[in-house]
């Protein structure tokens, strides 16, 4: 029961494809609900940005504040959610 | 809580609300009574009213949509954003938007509203009996006019009701046909379509002729979901085809394999790697009800909550008792006060050793007392006990919708929160003295919420505080082989089944006898999964077969969708 199965990934047509990498994913949802556009407009660098967007997400989340990309922050960002911003705009 | 800047808010109390088109999902009257539900939650504890328009313009236009529907926030196909609102205003202001590529439901699987039949548009029952064999969606077995149908109750030939499932073979929905049925073939631009079809339109819905010219009469509507088609995907409304061939292999149910996010799909030809025809299997769906209360929240001036058990907070996940949390009562009464007279306080929860429901037993002459036999005393428990250092529990099961580990006489809880960690060690001869310290299995009778507890060839039933037992196992019918009851299923109210080595038996609760035509072999019923589980139980609509510290989910459709680890997944640790 435990060996791990050897699982082949195929391309589904018509399916939607969201071909991006998980720092893509990251700034995709970091724009798209608020938390970088504040950030943004307050002047910061970039490297600084993400990693104060992200912390910012993690508090409104209720994750651990790390302001790193990391597993917990990644699986929060692909659950299911309401699309109004968390941070308003 | 919080609000949107400004403090956007209705001025009037009698907000009004008009629902302009339906998903193909659930039957309207579902819908209808979804939304009503969902305001309901709000005009529970404030003073607003909220009063249903069906022309003109309403506070709140709800619509169902996908990708771009009209808005600057197109939605992302299945997953991801389930819907969105607009704060208190004008114009797009107030107005609420559902994604309809996500499948809507009421968190629990396809709800089936039955057509004619004699079940006067019940809801199908799944599972259901029919001729001895088992259904979990609606079926046209049976029929030699391939309309699907179902039973609305678990066993039709025993109580005969039935209906027929929405298909577009008996109506359709919008449009401008008044729900008459699909007629094929259709002529649409001069082609001829022999089932419901996306083309010609740029929303992605299908629709039919309902006469056998589009292009002369115009007359058309949308087809209805069928619980047995598949969601996206390349085959929208098609049927998952079984078995099929996937990169050669031979599948008779919905998989997860080739894809990397776990989602279950099914070819909808014969041979995927020929055709490449395919799309996602229906599943628990998201709730319609839960979605729209958190929607109308928005509506109604509350922005996202920070705190996770909140209505407002940000990311879905399906409770199924669902009251108001404190955070979300404070922010509503913070922009609209609180209702005026009596204020009814959110459902409290309910002690699961407290039987509040009457007890259609209490007379039953078969469960009569018997003198209660402690056979534990109150140990102290040792704090340093973690869950999470435990590899193998004595038995796991749900109470009161939250998760229960048995070991060693003591117990830990897991509230039903995503992020909670277990509470305990708690002793059990505490809170259910008559116990042993040993559990092998425990179940919650979901009809009068009587807690049964097996331990070797004993059971004993707790009505909150009051129990029954010991008494022996043999009185329920089961064999006197059994050595011990190592899992059990509930099964719809009143049924249940209890595992033992490799078989299981149903029981009915409430005759407290075993039924005819068991035991029957687990690994027959429950394929893919351990036959030596030594902890099976149900938890959010899904089966579990624990051994050692791993674990297998079955969903409804008794697919093991995730093999994990007890420890990590269920314990949180």
């Amino acid at each position: 029961w435990s060996l791990p199965l050897k699982s082949i990934f195929v391309t589904f047509p018509g399916d939607v494809v969201k071909n991006m990498t998980d720092t893509e994913l990251a700034e995709g949802y970091l724009e798209k609900f608020g938390y970088m556009d504040t950030i943004h407009r307050s002047g910061f660098e970039s490297m600084t940005s993400t990693s104060k967007a992200l912390k910012k997400m993690q508090r409104q989340m209720g994750l651990e504040e790390t302001g790193e990309l990391d597993k917990p922050t990644l699986e929060a960002m692909k659950q299911p959610r309401c699309g109004v911003p968390d941070v308003a705009n | 809580y919080k609000t949107f800047d400004g403090d956007l808010k209705w001025d009037h109390n009698d907000v009004t609300y008009r629902i302009l088109n339906y998903s193909p999902d659930m039957d309207s009257s579902v819908i209808d009574d979804a939304f009503a539900r969902a305001f309901k939650v709000w005009s529970d504890v404030t003073p607003l009213t909220f009063t249903r328009l069906f022309d003109g313009t309403a506070d709140i236009m709800i619509s169902f949509g996908k990708a771009n529907h009209g808005d600057p926030y197109p939605f992302d196909g299945r997953d991801g954003l389930l819907a969105h609102a607009y704060p208190p205003g004008n114009g797009i202001q107030g107005d609420a938007h559902f994604d309809d590529d996500e499948y809507w439901t009421l968190g629990k699987g396809p709800v089936v509203k039955t057509l004619f039949g004699n079940a006067n548009g019940a809801l199908c029952h799944f599972p259901f009996t029919f001729e001895g064999e088992s259904y979990t969606t609606c079926t046209t077995k049976g029929r030699s006019d391939n309309l699907p149908w179902c039973a609305t109750t678990a066993d039709y030939n025993r109580d005969k009701k039935y209906g027929f499932c929405p298909s577009e073979l008996l109506k359709t929905f919008g449009g401008n046909a008044n729900g008459d049925k699909c007629v094929f073939p259709f002529v649409f631009l001069e082609k001829e379509y022999n089932s419901c079809t996306t083309e010609g339109r740029s929303d992605g819905y299908r629709w039919c002729a309902t006469t056998d010219s589009f292009d002369k009469d115009k007359k058309y509507g949308f087809c209805p979901s069928r619980d047995t088609t598949v969601i996206g995907g390349n085959s929208e409304g098609e049927p998952c085809h079984f078995p099929f061939v996937f990169l050669g292999k031979e599948y008779d149910s919905c998989t997860s394999e080739g894809r990397g996010d776990g989602k279950l799909w099914c070819s909808t030809t014969g041979n995927y790697d020929n055709d490449n025809k395919w799309g996602f299997c229906p599943d628990q769906g998201y709730s319609l009800f839960l979605v729209a209360a958190h929607e109308f929240g928005h509506a109604l001036g509350l922005d996202h909550s920070s705190i996770r058990e909140a209505l407002m907070y940000p990311m879905y996940s399906f409770v199924e008792d669902f009251s108001l949390h404190e955070d979300d009562i404070e922010g509503i009464h913070y922009l609209y006060g609180s209702k005026t007279g009596p204020v009814p306080s959110p459902t409290p929860p309910i002690d699961p050793t407290t039987d509040s429901y009457p007890d259609p037993d209490e007379t039953d002459a078969t469960n009569e007392p018997e003198p209660t036999e402690t056979t534990t005393t109150a140990q102290p428990v040792d704090p340093k006990k973690d869950a999470c250092k435990m590899t193998k529990f004595d038995t796991i099961t749900t109470i009161n919708g939250a998760l229960y580990f048995f070991k060693d006489g003591n117990y830990w809880k897991m509230p039903g929160k995503n992020d909670a960690e277990p509470k305990g060690p708690f002793a059990i001869s505490e809170k259910w003295p008559a116990l042993p310290a040993v559990i092998d299995s425990a179940f919650e009778d979901l009809l009068t919420k009587k807690l049964y507890f097996f331990s070797g060839t004993r059971f004993w039933v707790y009505t909150g505080q009051s129990v029954l037992g010991p008494r022996s196992i043999e009185k329920l019918n089961l064999p006197s082989s059994i050595q011990k009851v190592e899992g059990a299923l509930q099964r719809g109210r009143g049924k249940v089944l209890l595992f033992s080595g490799e078989n299981f038996w149903r029981l009915d609760v409430k005759a407290q006898n075993i039924d005819r035509g068991y035991p029957k072999r687990t690994d027959v019923v429950f394929g893919g999964v351990p036959s030596d589980a030594h902890d099976v139980f149900q938890y959010k609509g899904h089966f579990y077969f624990c051994r050692d510290h791993f674990y297998w989910r079955m969903n409804s459709r008794r697919q093991v969708d995730r093999v994990g680890y007890v420890k990590y997944d269920l314990l949180k640790c």
